[in-house]
Order: structure tokens, then C-alpha cells, then sequence
């Protein structure tokens, strides 16, 4: 399994529409400080079913919306799309792309999308499991997460195991 | 549940300490679960010696060398639960030039095995990574382009 | 002893919101006692705002936002309680190279006011310091030699 | 008052006794991970005075004493001077040099000279209080200090004021 491509828009800073193929081993993002990079990894953590506002630096789940600049009002709803291969079946489906996408309005109410078929996050969850992709704790090594890791008391290493 | 627990966290062990003589050139490192009768709720102390070095408790390390055995200990981890792809946002950003090379030498080995996306302000990370996104923002509105390698790599850091 | 607090925490609010403006190039920043009856053991709340964007709140910002925030609020307490000398240990880590600027500019300024002790991996930090000092280690004993600036520099990042 | 110079033996990773001049106004400190940078910052804030083990990064108060590497062996002794000018007669002494030296045996005896005549710890704070020496919190700008500033229920600015 592999990450083919992502499509952000209205997620955090992404007011417009962007979509990034990841068709790569090893790529890397730059760019000045506050302009974005850290919100990527958010969306891909959010669409694929993080359900605590904390893990992707968030005081509550709808701050993830586009909240509008001093340009440019605030948006109704965010959306995230990943595109997966699949030709391993790694996923038990009989696709050999797999797109996942997941809404949220302005109102609170949320979608999940698989293949463009609505669903909901328990099939999101019941497909993911085992891939290794729905735990999100240990593929996200940065410098809060080290700190987590080294803190007098931490259970880091036992909820990963 | 209690096995499976067991036999990954040997696992880890033993991959970390690889792992940390690999980063640091030497020394040895370990995980110690303190309450052998109930694993899964224990605390673990990691202890981390680097080479030359006396020091048994990772806390007693400096920032650059906490880093970098923290560094050894989420790969072991990483390599016994793998996902297909993983994030490293800045975790560059505390090392010195020396150990930023052993750790992209590192990485040059993971990436083989899944996708890794890299966020850095590091020009020598950047040059090891098989494509690159330049991120902007103009009016509080995140923008995304792409770069082609070397050239444009001088303008963006 | 609630006067005198009210008192310096007016001033560091004034001079907070002056050197944000001047680090971010704009915006605004504000602190707030959340607790009037009792302010020495209120909660206080730090907002900040860089140019352009809506956010109120610090936590909502990015690393280097916040970190280039936490260094003009920790400024701004340092001019109204001065000390005669202060330590920056790896601070401008997680800032980009136009930011290391602006830091730059402002600790010009600080120093005619007082002492400081800069570690530091960024070069460009480096150049600014009157005077460096490189520090090694050999068998687990730390050395401290004094270099000549530019020339010996490159060797030693 | 400005700091002049400062001595250091036997304590953290400085075995061999190291005299460190400091009369300029912005100093770097460069180095290699591991090398003992921080522990030149940690030296000065023990020196004048510091009691929390935490705050300079130990567990206990005994760490601060060179405990040894694969060649050498661990000392009995670290000390710290640290010289400080004081024309402009900030510290109440008729001196217009201060030596504050501060000593720890291995057995947990310490000693306070005040230019090299005993003192106490009290003796110590009281010439300090007022020259903003003392204070150590906001006098260290770095990551983890910034990391209390904004933890949610910081008390930072009120400690400090
Ligand atoms: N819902 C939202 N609407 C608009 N902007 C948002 C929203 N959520 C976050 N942002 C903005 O996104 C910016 C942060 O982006 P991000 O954390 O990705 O930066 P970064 O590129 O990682 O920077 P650094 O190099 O400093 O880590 C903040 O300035 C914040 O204001
Ligand atoms: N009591 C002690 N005896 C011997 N060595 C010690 C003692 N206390 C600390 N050390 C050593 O000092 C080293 C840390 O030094 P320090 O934290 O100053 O490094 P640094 O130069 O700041 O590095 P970085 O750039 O990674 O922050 C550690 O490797 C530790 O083993
Ligand atoms: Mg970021
Ligand atoms: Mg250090």
C-alpha cells in the first residue's frame, strides 16, 4: 500500500483547494514559519479518522475549518481526500485505488467517504485496522512526541504496544 | 494479550540498541520494564549510554543526544509495528551537522521500506528527499508549489 | 504587593504587544488577567495575532510562531525586571532564516542593555556574537577553547 | 555590575579545571551535541545559589560532581567561581571585584566563599536580592522555558512577577 495523493480544501489554512501527489519514497516540505507545512500532516491524521481535536492541535474539532483571513471570509465546511493504492489488498476491498474522504460542515454534522460512497467511521476503522495506518501515535516522530517519550511517567511505549 | 506485549517489547529492545550504536557510533541502550508481574500498565525507563560516557538515565543527556536516542527508540519502534508511511516534522532541527548525516543515512534506509514525508528547515535533510514542495502563505491562505531540486532549494530555506 | 504587580504587568503588556509588532512585522498581542479580584494567582491568558492571519489565541499558532511570540513576551519581562546578564540556549532553533533575522535585529538591542550567553547551531547567529567560544569533548571531559571568528566558524557548526 | 569570568571544576562533564573569560557584551557558545555547553549555563546558575536539583537538570543534588567516563574516574569535588565587577557598588560590599565560589564534596558537604572568605547561603541572597541575579527563571530563554510560558494553566508571568 502506498499514498498516491492528497486533496485539501477548507482544511485549516487551505482556503483553496490544493492537491499534492505523494508518489514518492522520501518527500519533504519547506517553507517560512506559519505557512502550512504542519497543517498537512493534521489532514492526513484527520481524514483518516483522528477523533481528538488535541492530536491534530486543535481546541475543538470544528477549529479545523477554514476560519477566514483578514482577505477572506470564513468557509462552511472542510474537506479532505487521501488516495491509497491498493493493489496488495492490504485493505480487504476489490479496488486497486482507494480514495478516503471525510467532511466537516459548519453545523457539525461530518462525512466519511470511501471510494466516493458514503460510510461511516466504523468501516473507516474496521478497513484500516491492521494496516498500520489508523495509529497514529508512533508514525509522527516530532519534537512533542519525543518529549512525551522521555517524560518521568510516560506510557508512550505501553499504548503502542 | 501478555505475550504479545512481551515479545514485541524484546523486539523494540533489541532494535533500539542496534539502532542507537548505529546513530551514535557506539555506547548501548536498553528498555527495563519495572513491574515484571504486570507489563502492559508498568512504566519502562530507558536508559541510554553513549560512547566514552558514564551516564545510565536518558533524562541525564543533553538535548542533541536525548534527541537523537529518542530518534533510535520510536525507528525500533517503527520497524516492529510498521505503517506504510510515517511523518518527521523538524525532529532534525536540535541535531549538529554530524549527527544530522547519521541520522539521513538512517532515514536513507527506512525510506525503502515506506513512505516517509519530511518537514525541515534543513538544507542537507532537504537534499535527500526524492522531491520537494515549497509551502507559501499569502493573506492567511496556505498555497503549495512544487520545486525542482537543487536550483530552487537555495531561495526557499 | 498587588499594586506593584498590576503595575509591572501593565508594562509588560505594552512593551509585548511593541516588540510583537516589531518581530512579526505587524499584528498584534495581548495578555490578560483572566481573574481581576485576585491577579497574582489568576490564570493569564496570552493572545497573539501575526499580520494577515485571524487566529486570537498563541496555542493556535505554528512552532515558530510560537516560539518568536514566547521570545517577544519573554523580552518583554526581561525589560521590566532587567538582570545584568541572560542565557539563549538553542532558541533560534525552530525558526526560519527571515525570523532569525528579526531575533537578530532585536537582540542587537538588547545587548547594549545587558550580558548574554548565546548556544547556538545557527550560523548566522553565530556572526552576530563579539565573541565565540567552541566546546569539545574527549573521553567524557569537556574542553572550551576560544576561536577567532569567520575564519575557524565554518569548522566548528 | 558585569559578569568578568567564570571557573569551573568538577562539575557535569568539566573534569579538568576550565576558566572561561567573559567580558564582552555577546558570547557564543558553539559546539557539538553532548559537548557541555549547557552545563557552562547550569555552572552559573548554581553558583549563585540555585537549590532545585531540577532546574540544572539533575536528579539530585550530588549529579552536579564530575561522576567519571571510561578513562577517568569520578571526582570528590566540583566548584564553581564566578567573577562579577562591581564598581557601581549594586552588591552593598566595599569591592569593585566579587568573587562568589560555591563547593560541593561528594559526602554533601557544601561551602559559600564570598571572595574566597566563607559565607553562608543566606549571606550569599541577601547581597544578590535586588541585582536580578538571583532570579533564574526568565533569565534562561530556552525551548522548555517556552514550553511553560504556554502550557494551559502557566503560571510563569506570575512567579516571575
Ligand atoms: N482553521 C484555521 N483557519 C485558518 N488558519 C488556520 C486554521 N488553523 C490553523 N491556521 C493557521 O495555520 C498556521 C499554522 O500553520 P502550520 O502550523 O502548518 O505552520 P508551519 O508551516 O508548520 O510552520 P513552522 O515552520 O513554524 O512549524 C497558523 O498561523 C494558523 O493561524
Ligand atoms: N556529573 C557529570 N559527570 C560527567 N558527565 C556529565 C555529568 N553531568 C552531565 N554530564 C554529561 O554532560 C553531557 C551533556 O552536556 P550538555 O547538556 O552541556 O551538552 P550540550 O553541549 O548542551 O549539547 P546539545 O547541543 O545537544 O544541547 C552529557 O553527555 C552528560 O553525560
Ligand atoms: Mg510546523
Ligand atoms: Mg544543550
Amino acid at each position: 500500500m502506498k499514498l498516491l495523493d492528497i486533496e485539501i480544501s477548507g482544511f485549516k489554512s487551505f482556503a483553496n483547494p490544493v492537491r499534492i501527489p505523494i508518489d514518492k519514497d522520501l518527500i519533504g516540505f519547506v517553507g517560512p514559519n506559519g505557512c502550512g507545512k504542519s497543517n498537512i500532516v493534521d489532514a492526513i491524521k484527520w481524514v483518516i479518522g483522528e477523533q481528538s481535536p488535541k492530536e491534530i492541535r486543535c481546541e475543538k474539532s470544528g477549529d479545523v475549518i477554514f476560519n477566514g483571513s483578514t482577505l477572506r471570509a470564513a468557509q462552511g465546511m472542510a474537506e479532505v481526500t487521501l488516495r491509497l493504492s491498493n493493489e496488495d489488498k492490504i485493505i480487504p476491498l476489490n479496488y486497486n485505488e482507494i480514495e478516503i474522504t471525510r467532511r466537516l460542515y459548519k453545523n457539525g454534522d461530518s462525512e466519511y467517504l470511501l471510494n466516493r460512497t458514503p460510510v461511516r467511521l466504523k468501516d473507516i476503522n474496521r478497513f484500516l485496522s491492521g494496516t498500520g495506518l489508523g495509529e497514529s501515535s508512533y508514525t509522527l516522530f516530532k519534537p512533542s512526541v519525543i518529549d512525551d517519550l522521555l517524560r518521568p511517567n510516560s506510557m508512550l511505549i505501553n499504548d503502542i504496544l | 494479550a501478555k505475550e504479545d506485549f512481551e515479545k514485541n517489547f524484546n523486539i523494540i529492545k533489541r532494535k533500539f540498541n542496534e539502532i542507537f550504536v548505529e546513530l551514535f557510533g557506539g555506547g548501548k541502550s536498553n528498555i527495563v520494564i519495572e513491574d515484571e508481574q504486570n507489563p502492559i500498565e508498568s512504566k519502562i525507563t530507558i536508559y541510554a549510554q553513549p560512547p566514552g560516557k558514564r551516564v545510565k538515565n536518558i533524562t541525564m543527556l543533553s538535548t542533541g543526544e536525548q534527541t537523537l536516542a529518542a530518534i533510535a527508540l520510536l525507528f525500533a519502534i517503527y520497524e516492529t509495528k510498521p505503517s506504510p508511511f510515517c511523518f518527521m516534522d523538524e525532529i532534525d532541527a536540535p541535531l549538529d551537522d554530524a549527527n544530522v548525516e547519521r541520522f539521513l543515512t538512517l532515514l536513507k534506509r527506512l525510506k525503502s521500506k515506506s513512505q516517509i514525508l519530511m518537514i525541515t528547515h534543513n538544507r542537507r535533510t532537504m537534499e535527500i528527499c526524492e522531491y520537494i514542495y515549497g509551502v507559501t502563505m499569502e493573506e492567511g491562505i496556505s498555497k503549495v508549489i512544487s520545486i525542482n531540486l537543487q536550483k530552487e532549494v537555495e531561495e526557499w530555506v
